[in-house]
């Protein structure tokens, strides 16, 4: 996982920040390629992420950690809610 | 079920809020539908504390990382009255817990509930319905460069990393899709909000979802 390996270095130099910027526009261009006449659909392009590498944005925003949940049952919620 | 309901109509769902470069969107996320579900039994809305959650809840990391799991685990187990933000004000790093006489007033849960709904998302939108804006977990990596529309493409479910605040829904389009809070300031995405398509389990919306009661 590049998060794993990311680990914040301090300030970032303006070469570093520059990659990153360039790195999003492309990839920017890659996700609008897909499905442009598809009204509605979302449109991707820069903010105040787009000056981070996807490791170094996900190691700092993306840390929500999950653990298996049970399968949501409507018939048991129902019986749950019929009992008075 | 209407085909289009947001809990923010009914002026129940606090500002979004900004994690910063704290890793904590999972309290962030935990005290909002705290906000709510106090606010939609008739108390005033108000911002609370998620610093108190990041510091406090020792099942989770802070601001490097949690389980929203934990933190509804750990509220309900201890009983913690979550005081008001401005008590406890967000400092965006993780600090040492600050505790609270018996007497200090707050706001604690009765319960909760935890569900995968991937499958079963007209079930997950009668309990938002029901019970308040739900907690969700969901890959976020592409959300990264998001501006706007309804997420349908370029956002798989398996890999949850990302907590979020499920607000709504609205069927009324072509395309129906889900509300959905985020912490990441209010000039992220549409004021703050994403739109996630619903049905397909998009960004994996319905694999990781929980209700507070309180």
């Amino acid at each position: 996982d590049p998060a794993d390996t990311f680990t914040p270095t301090g300030p970032r130099s303006r070469e570093q920040q520059a990659a990153a910027f360039r790195e999003s526009l492309n990839r920017h261009r890659y996700l609008n390629s897909f499905f442009p006449s598809e009204n509605s659909t979302a449109i991707y392009g820069i903010n105040q992420f787009s000056y981070l590498f996807p490791a170094e944005f996900k190691a700092t925003y993306l840390r929500s950690k999950t653990s298996r949940f049970p399968k949501y049952s409507a018939a048991v919620q129902m019986s749950i809610s019929n009992v008075s | 079920l209407p085909l289009r309901f947001d809990w923010r109509d009914k002026q129940v769902v606090t500002q979004v809020r900004n994690q910063q470069t704290c890793g904590g969107c999972w309290a962030f996320s935990v005290v909002g539908v705290v906000e709510s579900a106090y606010a939609i039994k008739g108390k005033p809305l108000e911002d609370l504390s998620v610093q108190q959650v990041i510091d406090c809840s020792y099942n989770n990391y802070g601001c490097n990382g949690g389980s929203t799991l934990n933190a509804l685990n750990w509220l309900n187990k201890t009983q913690v009255k979550l005081v008001r933000d401005s008590e406890y004000p967000f400092k965006a790093q993780s600090g040492l817990c600050h505790y609270f006489s018996d007497t200090q007033s707050g706001f604690s849960i009765k319960g909760y509930s935890a569900h995968d709904f991937s499958d079963q998302e007209d079930e997950m939108a009668k309990a938002l319905f029901t019970f308040g804006p739900l907690v969700g977990i969901v890959d976020a990596v592409s959300w990264q460069d998001y501006l706007g529309g309804i997420i349908q493409h370029h956002c798989s479910s398996g890999e949850a990393n990302h907590a979020v605040i499920i607000t709504g829904f609205d069927k009324t389009g072509s395309t129906p899709y889900w509300i959905v809070r985020n912490s990441w300031g209010s000039s992220w995405g549409v004021d703050g909000y994403a739109y996630v398509k619903m049905g397909g389990n998009i960004c994996g919306i319905a694999d990781f979802v929980s209700a507070v009661f309180v």
